[in-house]
């Protein structure tokens, strides 16, 4: 554990505290994508599935179990919480989000370290975490007004990525054996498609007025 | 050899 990915930890978790404290305090879900929210649900289930054939430590257990119950909770709400469910921007959140999960799937079958069950999940959730932001984009884009928690909700979940990339700068260059082709070159790709967002984030923040994304 | 292939990140 280097001190980038634990700080890469840290802003996923906050990002998801973010996130639910924005449904708890507004009890409102407005400007959040649901498909991009089940896609994490699903990311975190085929990729946590090593949950019950590997122990790495207390704390990779425990961050498991939180990013699962966390995104099965989120879900929960926004389908079936009686006010949450009713500011879910439906008419907004059209991305096919199901092509998503049979390309990954599809690349899973010919992209993985191993052709086993767990392997080929594994490397499912990492193509579709990838993409899974891009129903909240494609939202975000469409509602043009973005309010703060959702704003800080998305700036955080792309600091986990950016620092999960120095991480693996970092291990690279200090452990003799570590490549990690399928998470790295994912994660890079990931990484860029919050691209725009920073950069329209950075000039609200400098020009300190409300975020506003182009049409 | 099995070290490389645990998973140790989330």
């Amino acid at each position: 554990m280097n001190i980038f990915r634990l700080a890469g930890d840290m802003t996923h978790l906050l990002s998801i505290l973010v996130l639910l404290l924005k449904i708890y305090a507004t009890k409102s879900c407005s400007g959040i994508s649901r498909k991009t929210q089940e896609l994490y649900a699903i990311v975190f289930v085929a990729r946590y599935l090593d949950l019950f054939t590997d122990f790495i430590s207390v704390y990779n257990t425990f961050m498991k179990v939180v990013f699962i119950a966390s995104s099965l909770a989120i879900v929960w709400c926004m389908r079936f919480h009686p006010m949450v469910r009713r500011s879910y921007d439906r008419e907004l959140d059209t991305f096919r989000h199901y092509f998503l999960v049979g390309a990954s799937f599809a690349l899973a079958l010919i992209l993985h370290e191993k052709f086993t069950v767990q392997e080929i999940f594994w490397a499912f959730s990492i193509y579709l975490e990838a993409v899974a932001i891009l129903p909240q984009l494609v939202l975000l884009q469409r509602s043009g007004n973005v309010d703060n928690l959702t704003g800080q909700y998305i700036f955080f979940l792309g600091a986990y990525r950016a620092f999960y990339i120095l991480n693996w700068i970092y291990r690279y260059l200090t452990e003799p054996h570590f490549t990690r082709w399928i998470a790295c070159v994912s994660g890079v790709v990931q990484t860029a498609l919050y691209a725009d967002f920073f950069y329209y984030y950075f000039i609200s923040w400098k020009n300190n007025s409300k975020l506003k994304l182009p049409a | 050899v099995k070290n490389q292939v645990v998973k140790d990140e989330l």
